[in-house]
This record gives structure tokens, sequence and C-alpha cells, in this order.
């Protein structure tokens, strides 16, 4: 705090822009300087994600707890919360029944209809929503619309939900994000503070670990583990969802209910 | 009065009981976690504890600490452990031997297997209520997700996605795989 109050003497305001932008195969990503002296002061950093149609902001948490302004376009945002059930879950009945959800094409669509999938609950996002979420939470966004998706995070790593230093750390759980320059150096704990401008994206978490562990861990193919480690992955942080993406989700406006027989709303029946 | 009060708090708590394990398999071994809810006065503290056991070659799942560093002191045996954060290389690859520490940052994903004389630890958490977020198993951030992001973000078939969501049903801990199962696999 006391490093973060020398930095909190501020002589003028000034009105900032992004520093820096990271193009993505369907998107991009704008960073504001996290070393100005008035985000060093107020202990935030501040990103826009601008997500093409059918783009996928790749699943990743931060170490920070986090606000996002929806400031145009519509999609949907998942978070995978530790301890949560997945309570969207598709049978093979309803996958069949759920004609309005587009899927891939070929291959996998036969194998698709023996056996549905189950996750964590997805909500859907439009222009105006604030969203937040917790530190450390794996999430995703998706751009489903016509138009770009912008969304302008806040990430609070003065907060005392962040542990580390107050560097904006972002941690992907897929693909090969290649941000801003990474300088290795000491730990990223909180005495190492503004030592070295050190944040942001370099490959997945998978990238590191090793792939046979990978592959025993997950009992995959080795195959598996190496795409997992996303080597060979140029996308950068926004990819591109060949295909309409299908996750489980209800339909967004209630199908009427069929008309039910009238003596069921009679008492005295029989269960 | 607080000095009253502190009198009658509960101090101690044993960590070490098998039967009271907070996650066990038996193939893996076992978790026992002591948090403000089991201690109160570490709420005060704001710190927890974790006593692990890993049988011999077995791994626990590739994790995250979602709001605590780890610090990790080895009290019998030897692991492979790595560390990864948001850097292309681990920050740590190694085997982490009897009376060593390591330090797991907050949110840096950590992998350990053991080796032949198994695995056991005590590690200290930087937050009463400290929460894990393994990336395998019945309770994963990765089963968590749809298939299709699974697809997308690795490039993978949807079969591949089903296998890596569904192939591991356990929790946090992950028993050794037959070598001949491991061949099939690979």
């Amino acid at each position: 705090p006391s490093q973060r109050q020398s930095r909190c003497q501020v002589q003028n305001i000034d009105a900032l822009e992004p520093t820096q932008k990271v193009q993505s195969e369907a998107g991009e990503t704008e960073h504001w300087d996290q070393s100005n002296e008035q985000l060093e002061c107020a202990g935030v950093s501040v990103t826009r994600y601008t997500i093409q149609p059918r783009g996928l902001l790749l699943p990743h948490y931060n170490n920070a707890p986090q606000i996002t302004y929806v400031t145009q376009g519509r999609g949907m945002h998942g978070a995978a919360i530790p301890g949560c059930p997945e309570t969207y879950q598709s049978s093979q009945q309803s996958e069949q029944q759920q004609q309005q959800v587009p899927y891939e094409q070929g291959q996998g669509q036969e194998e698709r209809s023996t056996q549905g999938d189950q996750h964590q609950k997805v909500r859907e996002i439009r222009q105006g929503d604030i969203l937040a979420v917790p530190v450390g939470v794996a999430n995703w966004f998706y751009n489903d619309g016509e138009t770009p998706l912008v969304l302008v995070t806040l990430l609070d790593t003065s907060n005392n939900e962040n542990q580390l230093d107050d560097n904006r750390r972002t941690f992907y759980l897929g693909g090969n994000p290649q941000g801003q320059q990474q300088q290795r150096g000491s730990l990223p704990f909180r005495r190492t503070h503004g030592s070295q401008q050190e944040s942001s994206d370099a490959g997945n978490i998978f990238n590191g670990m090793d792939e046979q562990i990978l592959t025993e861990a997950f009992g995959v193919r080795q195959e598996t583990a190496r795409k997992l480690r996303g080597e060979d992955d140029n996308r950068g942080n926004i990819v591109r969802v060949e295909n309409r993406l299908g996750v489980i989700r209800p339909p967004k406006t209630e199908q009427p209910r069929q008309q039910q027989p009238e003596e069921e709303d009679q008492p005295g029946r029989p269960n | 009065s607080l000095e009253e009060s502190l009198c009658n708090t509960r101090l101690k708590i044993n960590i070490d009981n098998p039967s009271r394990a907070d996650v066990y398999n038996p193939q893996a071994g076992r978790i026992n976690r002591i948090n403000s809810r089991k201690l109160p006065i570490l709420r005060d503290f704001n710190l927890n504890a974790e006593r692990g056991v890993l049988y011999r070659n077995a791994i626990m799942a590739p994790h995250w600490n979602l709001n605590a560093h780890s610090i990790i002191y080895v009290t019998r045996g030897s692991a492979q452990v790595q560390i990864v954060g948001n850097y292309q290389q681990p920050i740590y690859d190694g085997e982490l031997r009897q009376d060593q520490i390591i330090v797991v940052p907050q949110n840096f994903a950590v992998v350990k297997r053991a080796k032949d004389q198994g695995f056991e630890w005590i590690a200290f958490k930087t937050n009463d209520n400290a929460m894990v977020n393994p990336l395998v198993g019945r309770t994963s951030a990765i089963r968590a997700m749809p298939e299709e992001i699974l697809q997308n973000a690795f490039r993978i078939s949807s079969e591949e996605a089903r296998r890596l969501k569904y192939n591991r049903d356990e929790v946090e801990l992950l028993a050794p795989r037959p070598q001949s199962e491991q061949r099939d696999v690979a």
C-alpha cells in the first residue's frame, strides 16, 4: 500500500487510450498501460476485447477479481466455478429435439446423438450487461451475434483476493496466446510490486506441463495431450469457431406449453 | 473479553487421520484439509493446511489454487513436480524430495506425480478457505465447460473432447494407469 500511495501523488490526470493491441484470428485485445501512474494508483488493469462474430475468447482466468461491461453486441459467457454442478445437460432425446442448436456437420453428429454433453451454466450477455468473475475462476466469451462483441474488463489487481503482485496475469486454458513480452525473473509476489512489467498471455498452462503426465492424467492419446499444449497454434486468444457454437442452453423465449386437459387442474384427481 | 475468548479457543486439530480424509482414492492416496470451518481460529490468521499422501506413481491432478499461495513441505518420499504460470516455460520442473519446501504461487498450475517411494506432504495455504480448481476429473474446470468450447480451444474432435472430459472420473487424486492401458491410450 505504501508503494501505491507514493504513486498516487498524481499532479495531473490525462485521458488514456489503449497502448497495446494484440490481433487474434477472430478479434483483438487492447490493453491500457499498466504502468501508467493513474492506473497504478487505482490498483487496476483495464483491457478491451473486440470479438468478431463467431469468435471465442478462449477459457482463461485472472489473478484478480474481474468486472466486465458489455459495450456492444451480444453473446455467451461461461464460467467454470469449482464445486458447482454441471446443470446444463442434454440427453439423447432432448438432443434430437433441439433442432435449433446447430452443431458441426458430418462425422461428429452421429456420435453426438448417442450421448449428450453436460456442463455448468452458460449465461447470455448483451449490450449493457455487467459481469463479475471471481479471482481464479475460468471463464470464456463467445460472440453469437452479427456485430462485434466489445467487452471492457477491469481487473482489481490491488484487491486482497490477489496475493500476487499488482501486475495483470491472465492464465489461458487453451490455445497459444502470445501477448506482451514476458520477462522472467523473481517470483511474482507482492514484494516485487512494480519491479518489472510482467503480465499477460504467453502460451496456455498446459504448455509447461510434460506431455507424458498430461497423457496419463487425462487418460487421452499422446496426440491429444500435444494439442492441449497448443504449441503450433497461431490463432491468438480469440479464435474463430467454424460452425456456430452449439452449447446446451435454454431457448430465448419460452415455447408455448401444450394445453393440458382440463381435468388435470381439478382438485381431487387421484395421482 | 478477547483474552478470555482466546483461552477457550480451539488451537489444535489432527490432520493426519486417514479415516477423516476429505479426498480418498484407494489406488492413489488421500488428502486431509483443515480450514477455518474445522478450526475457526484460522479465520483470524487467514491460513489453512493440507495433508496429502500420494501412493507410488499416483498423480495429483493438475490444478491451481484460486485464492492462496501454497507452501509445500515434503514429509516423506519424492515426486516429479511441475509448476506453470503465464509464461512459456514452467517455473519449476524437477524432483521434490523429503525435507524440501516449495512455493506454489496463487493461480499457478501445479501437477505432482509420486515416485517409487510415494509422496507425502503438508501444505500451508495463505487463505483460511483456500479453494482448489482441478483440471482433470469429476470436479474439474474442463468438465464444467461445454464440449464444443474444448473442441475449439484445443482444435480437437468431439470424441477427443469427450474423452478429455470424461476419461477420468476420479477427484483430484489419480491412480496410476497400468502399463498395458497406457500403451493402448498412446
